[in-house]
């Protein structure tokens, strides 16, 4: 579409098509293709190259949600893992673990999934090839047990970051999301700022159901930062768009592969030209 | 919903004379709508609607229902011819133990997936092997022989040094010697960009010629779905979908996609994390989940 050197009613659509392969929803579509034609047509707009900057600029200005820095500097700083069920989350955690590392921050992970088999092992076997200490209780224990203990065991050690793994969950399933608002209950009554940090770890492959998603985890826990993982793929992430026009909930960071340091701190400006390509 | 969307769409439309090009104009673009926003693949929807274009236009308008429920029915009819027939079930191999194999990217379900189709064949009185050939995520052997015990089926499984098509292999010579009825061959999540990877399962099919090929994706999965599984079916011909996630809210618009590009088959749905038995796929269901 951008390198033709006029723009028909057909380019439109074919554009829209494209942002639509990319998973960012009909009606995001249309909505930024509709006012990239009205930029097009109040600024004169003639040259394809012209238009495809204006189109980036449109799709950068989309994903401004704040900043993207995890939070930090408190005695320890407790992050919250979330997410549907395979979407990334222990693997993240174990990335993030070993980010934090090779910044020279300590962590402590909480095996919160206490329920899914092979949970806790898979958790214990990133601890061991990152030497972070692992807080485990047995199968079948109760979450918001784990991580009360994880939290007196952090304090304990002085680490300077906390991060809890818990099991995957479909956001319509109201037990489950009542069973992580009183992990959050805990972790309030802990300490009145916690969690500090609550990551919502989508599966970059996922279509318009992301979008329930982001509402009904952000409504539970209150999510403050996203990460899209599994962005290797070949899908685009897309969905982040409607999610950051509707929530305003900043993408923090990527998984771009299942090795250790596969985690990458969110680029807006690479991501809409990963998108537009 | 769709057929209140259409219903002020299609509100000029009265009970008489017949279906007119302008009348579904609107109407296809709800229905289109409807479709993305269920994540079917926008070629796949763009194709879906000119069928059902040609399928309206010039029918009667019927007084016993609103034109809205009658563009909705004609919808609803082609979506559930395209998803196909009704699922047979798994294939039988004619001598010797059925083998069953499980592919797909990374978190779809395929290791819950592979236990639950253990047990559907143990309740239909089968005696399956499970096959841990996912040696590449922690714990993964872990999770499977878990699975295994909660259902009371043995697990093949080696060192983190086997290959994952010798684990298969074995399994299957196992499988043989011992008599069993089915043996069904987990593998780890891999992305159809994975060159490698690909080249591992079209050598695991090669080396344990399956009955079955099941692709699991995940119900919630974007446009994306139908470049991957053609990628996979390209590899190793692939019998059937396992569609999961079900028991979620997403419309699964990928299984639509998925079967329209490459015509294979929607076998299973699965509903839930327990390893309970696999919900056999009914076209009808899933075309109204679908559309919303
Ligand atoms: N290619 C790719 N795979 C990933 C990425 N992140 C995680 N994975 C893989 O996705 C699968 C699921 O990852 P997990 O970390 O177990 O996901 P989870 O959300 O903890 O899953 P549950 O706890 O079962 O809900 C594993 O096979 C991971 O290796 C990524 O960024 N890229
Ligand atoms: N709610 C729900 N969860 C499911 C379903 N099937 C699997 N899961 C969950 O999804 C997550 C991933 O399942 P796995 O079986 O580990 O997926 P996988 O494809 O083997 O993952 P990899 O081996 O890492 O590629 C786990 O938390 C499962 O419990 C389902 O039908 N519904
Ligand atoms: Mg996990
Ligand atoms: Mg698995």
């Amino acid at each position: 579409v951008f390198t033709r050197s006029s723009i028909g009613d057909d380019d439109w659509e074919e554009l829209e098509d494209l942002l639509i392969t990319g998973d960012v929803g009909p009606e995001f579509a249309l909505d930024i293709v509709t006012r990239l034609r009205q930029q097009v047509k109040d600024e004169g707009i003639k040259t394809p190259d012209a238009m495809l900057a204006a189109m980036q600029t449109l799709l950068i200005e989309a994903l401004d949600a704040g900043s993207g820095e995890l939070a930090g500097g408190h005695g320890p700083t407790i992050v919250l893992v979330v997410g549907v069920n395979g979407s990334g989350k222990t693997t993240s955690i174990a990335k993030l673990a070993h980010s934090l590392k090779r910044a020279g921050l300590t962590s402590l992970l909480a095996a919160a999934d206490t329920f899914r088999a092979g949970a806790i092992d898979q958790l214990k076997i990133w601890g061991d090839r990152l030497d972070q200490r692992v807080v485990a209780h047995q199968p079948g224990a109760d979450p918001a047990a784990v991580v009360f203990d994880a939290l007196g065991a952090a304090t304990a050690a002085g680490v300077d970051y906390l991060i809890i793994d818990t099991a995957g969950r479909l956001q319509t399933n109201r037990n489950l999301m009542a069973e992580l608002e009183k992990v959050v209950r805990v972790l309030n009554r802990a300490d009145a700022g916690a969690p500090h940090e609550v990551l919502l770890v989508l599966d970059g492959l996922t279509g318009q159901n992301a979008l329930s998603q982001a509402r009904l985890f952000g409504e539970a826990v209150g999510v403050t930062g996203i990460i899209l993982a599994k962005l290797d793929s070949s899908s685009k992430g897309g969905v982040v768009f409607p999610i950051t026009e509707e929530l305003a909930v900043p993408i923090k960071f990527v998984g771009t592969g299942e090795s250790i340091d596969d985690l990458a701190v969110f680029d807006p400006t690479e991501f809409v030209e990963a998108l537009l390509r | 919903r769709l057929t209140e969307r259409l219903d002020a769409a299609l509100k000029k439309m009265t009970g008489r004379g017949k279906i007119r090009e302008a009348d579904v104009d609107e109407a296809m673009r709800e229905v289109r709508r409807a479709l993305l926003e269920a994540d079917v693949h926008f070629k796949v929807a763009r194709s879906f609607i000119a069928a059902v274009r040609e399928r309206a236009v010039g029918k009667e308008v019927l007084s016993s229902v609103t034109p809205a429920q009658q563009v909705v029915k004609i919808v609803h009819d082609e979506l559930t011819e395209l998803l196909g027939r009704e699922t047979e079930g798994l294939a039988k191999a004619s001598d010797g133990p059925t083998v069953i194999m499980v592919i797909g990217l990374q978190g779809s379900g395929k290791t819950t997936s592979a236990a639950k189709l253990a047990l559907r064949l143990k309740k239909a009185g089968g005696t399956p092997l499970l096959a841990a050939a996912d040696v590449k995520r922690p714990a993964a052997v872990e999770q499977l022989r878990t699975l295994g015990e909660q259902i009371d089926v043995p697990v093949h499984f080696e060192s983190a040094k086997s290959k994952p098509e010798h684990i298969a292999r074995n399994a299957l010579d196992k499988a043989r010697k011992d008599k069993h009825s089915a043996v069904i061959v987990d593998t780890a999540g891999r992305i159809q960009l994975d060159e490698e990877l690909m080249e591992e399962v079209r050598r695991m099919g090669k080396l344990t010629k399956p009955d079955e090929v099941l692709f699991v994706a995940d119900a919630m999965t974007g446009q994306e779905a139908v470049n991957v599984a053609a990628e996979f079916h390209e590899r190793v011909p692939l019998t059937g979908l396992i569609l999961t996630k079900m028991d979620g809210d997403a419309r699964g618009g990928a299984a639509l996609s998925i079967r329209a590009v490459t015509g294979v088959p929607v076998k299973f749905l699965a509903q839930g994390e327990k390893v309970e038995p696999l919900e056999v796929f009914h076209p009808d269901r899933l075309a109204s989940r679908i559309l919303g």
